[in-house]
C-alpha cells in the first residue's frame, strides 16, 4: 500500500497512445499541519532505466508545474484548444530523461495543505524543506530511482526554489548513509538577486524601447533596488512604465502577440 | 494562451480522477497560479547567489538560460547578478547552434554555463523548443553547446 502502483496512471482523457509510463499522486510532507504535495511523473520514452531523474520546478511563486512545465513547455503531451484532450510534444525533454513535474509550496495547483493558515504564511524557506522531504519520501515510494542520477530545473521564480533545494539536499546528505546522488542545476529566466535583477529589468526595458529615457531616468534615480518593498514614488513610476509605455504587449515575450 | 486550455482540462473531473489528483475535495479550483500563495509570500532570499558559490564548490553542475525576449526577468537582470559571482571565464562567449542556426549565446565558466536563447521568452521551451531540447541535452552530458 502507498507503493508506486497505486499512482501508475493508466491513461488521461484525450491521451494519444505512448510507450512510456506515467504516475502521479501525492506524497504528505506533513503530517500534523496535512501538508501533501502532488507529482506527475513521465518516465522517459527511451530506455528510461538508463535515463537521469529530472524535476522541473515552476515559480510564481504560486505557480504550477502541472500548468507550466508539463503543459506548455517541456512535458510529452500539450493541451488542445478545446480542452477535449492532449496531443504530443515532439520536442518533450523525457526522450532524454525522467520527468518529475512537482507542484510545490502546498496550495499550488493540487498540493493541498488542511491548515489553511499555512496559505498565508509560506515562503521559501518552507518551500525548501517540504520539497527536500517530498524527494525523500518519494524516493522511498520508488526506490528503483534511489541512486539514479538526479538533476533540479525550473524557471522564473523557481530560481529561488531550485538552489534552495539543492542547498537542502547538500546538507541532507551530510547527515545520511543514503545520499542523494544530485548532480546540477538549471534555472531559466531566473529571480537571482534582488539588486541586480531590478536594475537589469529597468535596463532591458530602456534598451529595447519599452520606455522613454524619462521614465527609465527617474526609475534608476528613484528607486533603491536593494529594498524587498519599493517607495511608493517608486511604485508609481513602474505603473506609469507599465501602464502609460509599455502598450498591449506580452510583457513574457515583447515580440509575441498577447493572449487577449 | 495555452494555460487557459490546462485550466479546463486538470479541472475536469475525470482527468482528476485518471491522476489521482484532488482527491481529498480541496475547497477552490486548481489554477495555473494561486494568487493567495503570491501576495502572502512572507520569505524570499535577497539573492541566491550564495547559494550558487556553495553548490559550485561542492561541485554541482550549475546551468542558467535565459529566454532573451523576456521582460519580466529578462538577460540582463541574469547576465548582471552573474557578474557579481566573479567567476573564471574557461570558454569565453560564442554563438551556440542547433539545425544550423544561431541558437543563442553562451559562456562556460568555472563551475557555471550561462547560455542564452535567442527569441525565447520567458518560458523558453514553448517559445524555442528545439533549442531547449539541445539546451537539455548539453547539461544532461555536462558539455558546452554546440559551435556549429
Amino acid at each position: 500500500k502507498g507503493g508506486e502502483e497505486e499512482d501508475r496512471i493508466l491513461e488521461l482523457p484525450g491521451q494519444p497512445k505512448v510507450s512510456f509510463q506515467q504516475f502521479s499522486g501525492y506524497v504528505t510532507v506533513n503530517k500534523v499541519a496535512g501538508r501533501a504535495l502532488f507529482y506527475w511523473l513521465t518516465e522517459s520514452s527511451q530506455n528510461s532505466l538508463r535515463k537521469p531523474l529530472v524535476i522541473w520546478l515552476n515559480g510564481g511563486p504560486g505557480c504550477s508545474s502541472v500548468a507550466y512545465g508539463a503543459s506548455e513547455e517541456i512535458g510529452p503531451f500539450r493541451v488542445n484548444r478545446s480542452a477535449s484532450g492532449l496531443y504530443i510534444n515532439k520536442f518533450s525533454w523525457n526522450s532524454l530523461a525522467n520527468l518529475l513535474f512537482l507542484e510545490t509550496p502546498a496550495g499550488v495547483g493540487f498540493s493541498y495543505t488542511n491548515r489553511s493558515s499555512d496559505l498565508h504564511d509560506t515562503g521559501d524557506r518552507r518551500t525548501a524543506k517540504d520539497s527536500l522531504e517530498f524527494v525523500v519520501q518519494w524516493l522511498e515510494r520508488f526506490p528503483r530511482y534511489k541512486n539514479r542520477e538526479l538533476y533540479i530545473t525550473g524557471e522564473s521564480y523557481a530560481g529561488h526554489y531550485v538552489p534552495q533545494l539543492a542547498r537542502e539536499i547538500i546538507t541532507y546528505n551530510t547527515n545520511t548513509k543514503y545520499p542523494i546522488n544530485l548532480k546540477g542545476i538549471m534555472v531559466g529566466n531566473a529571480v537571482t538577486d534582488n539588486y541586480y535583477d531590478n536594475l537589469g529589468t529597468v535596463t532591458y526595458w530602456w534598451s529595447h524601447a519599452m520606455i522613454s529615457d524619462q521614465t527609465y531616468r527617474q526609475l534608476i534615480s528613484t528607486c533603491d533596488f536593494h529594498r524587498q518593498k519599493e517607495s511608493d514614488e517608486c511604485e508609481s513610476l513602474y505603473s506609469y512604465a507599465m501602464d502609460q509605455e509599455f502598450g498591449n504587449i506580452d510583457q513574457y515575450n515583447i515580440y509575441a502577440p498577447p493572449c487577449n | 494562451c495555452t494555460e487557459k486550455y490546462a485550466e479546463i482540462y486538470y479541472n475536469r473531473p475525470d482527468v482528476q480522477k485518471a491522476l489521482h489528483a484532488n482527491t481529498t475535495g480541496i475547497p477552490y479550483k486548481w489554477t495555473a497560479c494561486s494568487e493567495v500563495l503570491n501576495r502572502n509570500w512572507n520569505d524570499t532570499d535577497v539573492s541566491v547567489l550564495p547559494i550558487y558559490r556553495q553548490l559550485m564548490a561542492n561541485r554541482i553542475r550549475v546551468w542558467v538560460f535565459s529566454g532573451d525576449v523576456d521582460s519580466v526577468v529578462p538577460v540582463t537582470a541574469t547576465r548582471y547578478a552573474l557578474a557579481q559571482l566573479k567567476v573564471a571565464t574557461k570558454i569565453p562567449w560564442y554563438p551556440w547552434y542547433v539545425k544550423n542556426q544561431v541558437g543563442g549565446w553562451t559562456e562556460v565558466y568555472e563551475g557555471l554555463t550561462f547560455a542564452t536563447v535567442r527569441g525565447a521568452g520567458h518560458e523558453v521551451p514553448l517559445f524555442k523548443p528545439r533549442a531547449a531540447l539541445q539546451l537539455f541535452k548539453s547539461f544532461l552530458s555536462g558539455s558546452p553547446l554546440p559551435k556549429s
